[in-house]
């Protein structure tokens, strides 16, 4: 038996929306310690990983691992039913071929429930080493949102330039080019809008602005996202999940041809 | 060139 329970639906309709657009299916891994799902994008370039910790549910039980594969757009369309402030529990029996979205009304007035036929996916795991990257950004996810929005006008790419100076974003195409510097703050009122940058070694590489943009999504998840690179590996861009886990995304960086 | 992030993660 497999059952984890939100207080609250927006988290898990905030989690779908990040993850959509680059998934069209995945396949959530459940155990005691949580859920975990790890997926690549349909063309392979990038590699979302979600991790859920149990202990950030209102209420979670795992008898038996299980491995649920999910049609997003499906369980979208599902999520679309549950208000912001109900209560979502999602079920399954062990060995079973559908699992269930159950949503509560806060006064416990209305509840509907919702099967879903689970998919047998072809899941390839991938091991992600354990790196020490050379520069960690962390910044605004807002102003990370509107940087990629902005620069991808430019250009398919965007360089991402990380000294102990600041981190510098740049796109440059027909219609001319675009740099954006951020500073590290010196003093914020709320710790949500500083931009920290840890230095080992500077770094500069280039990503696909299709895929930085996708991972923004995730923006509503979390006020601040972190960007850690180092030369010729993926960067990562992580949305913490206040008490209930992280998004990460592994986007491989641009070589010269 | 975009290459896949497969290349640089191995299966495990």
């Amino acid at each position: 038996m497999f059952e984890a329970r939100l207080i609250s639906a927006t988290i898990l309709k905030k989690i779908l929306d990040a993850i959509k657009d680059l998934l069209n299916e995945g396949t959530f891994d459940c155990s005691d310690s949580g859920i975990q799902l790890q997926a690549m994008d349909n063309s392979h370039v990038s590699l979302v990983s979600l991790t859920l910790r149990s202990d950030g549910f209102d209420k979670f039980r795992c008898d038996r691992n299980i491995s649920m594969g999910m049609n997003l757009g499906s369980m979208a369309k599902i999520l679309k039913c549950a208000n912001n402030d109900d209560t979502v529990t999602i079920k399954a029996q062990d060995n079973a071929d559908t699992v269930t979205f159950m949503f509560e009304s806060p006064n416990h007035e209305k509840v509907s429930d919702y099967e879903m036929k689970l998919m047998n996916l072809d899941q390839e795991h991938l091991g992600i080493p354990e790196t020490d990257y050379s520069c960690v950004v962390r910044m605004p996810s807002m102003e990370f949102a509107r940087i990629c929005r902005d620069l991808a006008q430019f250009s398919e790419s965007m360089l991402i330039c990380c000294t102990k100076e600041g981190v510098k974003f740049s796109a440059s195409g027909d219609v001319g080019s675009a740099n954006v510097k951020l500073a590290q703050t010196s003093s914020v009122d709320k710790e949500e809008e500083a931009v920290s940058i840890e230095m080992q070694e500077p770094v500069t590489l280039t990503f696909a602005c299709r895929y930085l943009n996708a991972f923004t999504k995730a923006s509503p998840l979390s006020g601040q996202v972190q960007l850690s690179m180092s030369a010729d590996v993926p960067l990562v861009v992580e949305y913490r999940i206040q008490d209930l886990g992280h998004i990460r995304y592994y986007l491989a960086p641009k070589i010269e041809d | 060139m975009q290459p896949t992030i497969a290349s640089y993660f191995q299966k495990s």
